[in-house]
């Protein structure tokens, strides 16, 4: 297979600890980013609604608009729709955009539609989640129809404000 | 100049020159701001900051919205932070939360926040996000389809508005063992809108403004620099008396922040309990959010479209002659590497455009003028 995101770092943050690989019952939910159709035409009407000089400024799309612009092509749908099939996986819905599958199904079954991917649990206080330390790769002929896979390496940022306290510190250091 | 003991709405309002007449009047006109993991917010939180803080301008005391779960826990400091703040300048605008706790163990709680956009139809005009990571700890793939998703919101109009980050430029070492400076995704995304932050010269004063020093900023190693700030950010690259050596940076990347709003020393009530001090660009983009959706509110009032993608319009005014929008910050710099070459100093900030202050702080009625034109 080819592994779509090879570049991902897999960084286990701070705090969390690992607590062994799941269940092959376990489910999970992956995202499925589609590969859209025509990006370069979307970046080139969205220079053209937010440029002041544009004779298009502030002709913005409707969603479904959008969705006609970058919805995945007939073949990237039936591919990736066929794949999902072959290996049983039925628990799916997409978006507006139809750029985005969300499935859930069991991990041993992810862990076959992906190889090399192999799910684990990763704790912090209250906080459980299932993450794939190793990279996950897809069929070559699926390739160039997928983006990503979500669900498999990132783990959720923790998002701090400081306090006047800490800052003080940093300045100290500084 | 007022003295004060910390930044309040009214502190804001006075420094940005927001009168009591600069609030809300559109039903049909809306904000939001996104919380992820388990960051909620509590009503009466909110009722209580507006109690103590929000005497002076009109304003609502509920968010009117809350699309995804909200958990009953203890109220978060950046969720109270959040809606407090957007609600203080966005003053009497209806107010969305998205709450994206990524309740599902395998789920990305900002992938799901994505997925939402792309599946409303009706969705507030401008969005605060205080959220990134370290575009080294991010695939390209994923940060191309999510600098693709960010297309699509600009496509339909929505003002995307993302933290610069606390790191200052940031730091990290190279498999050379030399440092560089380490830039933050989506904040590095060319269409979002990036807001850094600064602080009061006086910290007790309503005066002018210098840089908070972990204002993030700085140049994308993966996005290259769009086309509506080039000249922008070649003249501050020509001009700064002082810049990092050209090892840290890549100069030819996607430049932020794009503007900036005071950072420091806020008042936030959470859980009931009114807290100071409380820091960071977390505070400053919804402040600049808030902003931008009451002057959509005026220009929905003319029957003009929302403003939507910002930066394209934002890089104009200089070029118009409209550079009085902005207070332009020339002073201080932000933090990087602590090592001898640097000694933990980032970019400065100079005038017109620099990466730790973008174009400055909003001066509201200027502002508001230069957008109003059609």
């Amino acid at each position: 297979g080819l592994a779509l995101e090879r570049d991902q770092p897999f960084r286990v943050p701070p705090g969390w600890t690992h607590a062994g690989r799941v269940d092959p019952g376990q489910p999970v939910q992956l995202t499925f980013a589609l590969r859209q159709r025509d990006t370069a035409r979307l970046a080139r009407l969205v220079e053209a609604v937010s440029d002041p000089r544009s004779s298009q400024y502030g002709q913005y799309l409707s969603l479904e608009q959008v969705r006609d612009l970058v919805q995945p092509s007939p073949a990237t749908l039936m591919t990736v729709l066929k794949w999902l099939q072959d290996h049983g996986v039925e628990d799916c819905r997409t978006v507006t955009t139809l750029d985005f599958l969300e499935c859930h199904l069991p991990a041993s079954m992810a862990e076959l539609l992906l190889p090399g991917a192999e799910f684990h649990r990763y704790v912090h206080g209250q906080r459980s989640l299932v993450r794939s330390p190793l990279p996950y790769t897809v069929p070559p002929e699926l390739a160039e129809h997928l983006d990503f896979v979500g669900g498999m390496h990132r783990f959720p940022v923790e998002r701090t404000v400081s306090r006047a306290e800490a800052r003080k510190d940093v300045g100290s250091a500084g | 100049a007022s003295f004060h003991l910390g930044v309040t709405p009214a502190i804001l309002r006075q420094r940005y020159n927001m009168t009591g007449g600069d609030v809300g009047l559109l039903p049909n006109n809306s904000q939001a701001c996104a919380q992820f993991l388990e960051q909620y917010f509590h009503q009466a939180d909110l009722a209580e900051f507006m109690q103590l803080f929000g005497s002076s301008f009109a304003h609502r005391t509920q968010v009117d919205r809350v699309v995804g779960h909200q958990g009953h826990g203890k109220a978060g400091l950046e969720a109270s932070l959040d809606v407090e703040y957007i609600m203080s300048t966005g003053a009497n605008v209806s107010t969305w939360v998205f709450s994206n706790a990524g309740r599902h163990e395998s789920q990305e709680p900002f992938l799901a926040w994505l997925l939402l956009l792309s599946n409303m139809s009706a969705v507030p005009w401008v969005h605060s996000v205080s959220y990134g990571d370290d575009e080294d700890s991010l695939s390209l793939a994923y940060m191309e389809r999510v600098n693709a998703e960010f297309m699509k919101a600009a496509a339909r109009g929505l003002t995307v508005l993302f933290a610069s980050g606390d790191d200052g430029a940031g730091c990290r070492r190279v498999h050379s063992g030399n440092h560089t400076f380490r830039p933050s995704f989506p904040a590095s995304s060319p269409y979002v809108t990036t807001v850094g932050g600064t602080s009061f010269k006086n910290p007790f004063l309503v005066t002018e403004e210098v840089t908070d020093y972990i204002s993030g900023g700085g140049f994308s190693n993966i996005f290259p620099m769009p086309g509506y700030q080039a000249a922008a950010v070649g003249r501050f690259l020509h001009s700064a008396s002082k810049l990092p050596p050209s090892s840290y940076y890549n100069s030819s990347g996607r430049a932020y922040p794009d503007l900036a709003a005071l950072s420091d020393n806020y008042w936030v009530v959470t859980n009931r309990i009114p807290l100071p001090w409380v820091s960071g660009t977390s505070a400053s983009t919804p402040v600049v959010a808030g902003m931008v959706a009451l002057i959509n509110d005026r220009r929905l009032q003319r029957g003009l479209a929302p403003l939507g993608f910002l930066n394209p319009a934002l890089y104009q005014l200089q070029e118009r002659g409209l550079g009085a929008a902005f207070y332009d910050v020339t002073q201080g710099c932000h933090l990087s590497c602590l090592d001898g070459t640097v000694q933990g100093q980032g970019f400065c900030a100079g005038p017109a455009w620099d990466p730790v202050t973008g174009w400055g702080t909003p001066n509201f009625p200027s502002l508001l003028r230069a957008l109003l034109l059609p």
